[in-house]
């Protein structure tokens, strides 16, 4: 009923990895001075092109960047927070001139959107939801789902972004389970899943508002995170990364894990591992998945990157100028990966 | 992973799973 069956594709050693598959681009520097916590990628309308821009986050700032024809990277627009700090970015695909932001301390309490006047001139800041939010993803077709708890019930609230700047709400059918994540299922359109703090996925049909199953995955691993889902022959394939897995098993370290549901039966089944090399100390910090390529910080300060079909880790990216990787984000605007220090360094590979 | 493990397969699952729920 639980994760049995998991094959673990042949682990490569450490010396046959190095970051040269990955070409450095460009860098960004940020002196903001404060903490930097996050970035993404966004399409941004800048003197009538669309461009693919850049979006920084420290904790009381969030800045777009624009590259130059001189290939240095140009800060046009900053949002400021004077009260709440901010712990991530919500990229909404689909969306251009738009970025949303989740706010709050240990968790989320603020969602807001950040635009522009419609000249272009100033910046504007748009309070979109808030409460003890628990989770938060931006959704194609210009949607943001997001959850929130009160001491009785949880809200699912699905907004769609419509042109001219105003929102539409919907509910969906709220578990009884807090949920963690969400993920949209590739290849079955208008189906969304979630990860709950009981080990369990749930899926719901963003059309209807209808939860419609809620499977147990095994209590293996606590917490998981779920990066991707995709359904395919009946069967839904999630990817999900584990911060409670152990660190050293005898196969290597597990960061993220292939699993396959059976919708129907609730029945799952483990399909691969995804681990460090030998040698390689660490557990998942934080990561992204895009397309078939996974990428995770990693306690150690190094960034690996998987390719999910081959199975194994193609490339590891050691702490540079001694400093540990923070955070790292696959480009949503273009084959880029994102890859971001505390004290603001921005890499693009 | 076998067909055995997961017990019997609909490609239409969505759909399936939709008309059953709860509206």
């Amino acid at each position: 009923h639980s994760i049995e069956q998991t094959e673990l594709a042949d682990v490569p050693a450490c010396d046959s990895l190095n970051p040269g598959n990955l070409q450095l681009v460009s860098k960004l520097k940020n002196h903001s001075g404060s903490c930097s916590v996050d970035v993404s990628a966004v399409w941004w309308e800048i003197a009538g092109v669309k461009e693919p821009c850049i979006v920084t986050a420290c904790e009381y700032a969030v800045s777009l960047w624009k590259l130059l024809d001189t290939g240095q990277w140009e800060k046009r627009y900053s949002w400021h927070f004077a009260e709440v700090p901010v712990l991530q970015i919500v990229p909404v695909p689909d969306v251009c001139n738009l970025v949303c932001v989740a706010l709050g301390n240990l968790e989320i309490r603020e969602i807001r959107a950040l635009l522009c006047s419609s000249d272009g001139g100033c910046e504007k800041q748009v309070l979109l939801r808030t409460g003890n939010i628990h989770a938060v993803l931006g959704l194609t077709q210009r949607r943001l789902v997001s959850s929130s708890r009160t001491l009785c019930d949880q809200q699912v609230e699905v907004m769609t972004f419509a042109e001219g700047g105003s929102e539409e709400k919907q509910f969906l059918m709220p578990p009884e389970e807090t949920v963690l994540t969400f993920a949209e299922v590739q290849g079955t359109q208008e189906a969304l899943l979630g990860t709950t703090i009981m080990n369990n996925i749930v899926i719901w049909n963003l059309k209807t508002g209808q939860l419609l199953k809620k499977m147990h995955i095994g209590d293996s691993y606590q917490a998981s995170v779920c990066h991707k889902a995709y359904s395919e022959m009946g069967l839904l394939f999630v990817v999900l990364s584990h911060p409670c897995a152990k660190e050293k098993e005898p196969s290597g370290s597990p960061v993220f894990q292939l699993i396959a549901i059976n919708p129907k039966t609730a029945l799952s089944v483990g399909v691969m591992l995804y681990c460090l090399p030998q040698g390689q100390a660490g557990r998942f910090l934080e990561g992204d998945v895009k397309d078939n390529f996974a990428a995770a910080v990693l306690t150690s300060g190094t960034i690996a990157i998987w390719d999910l079909l081959l199975g194994h880790c193609t490339a590891l990216l050691p702490p540079i100028s001694d400093q540990n990787w923070s955070f790292v984000k696959w480009s949503g605007t273009d084959s880029h990966l994102l890859a971001g220090q505390k004290d603001g360094n921005i890499f693009v590979y | 992973c076998s067909q055995a493990d997961l017990g019997p397969i609909s490609i239409n699952w969505f759909e399936e799973l939709s008309s059953e729920a709860p509206p």
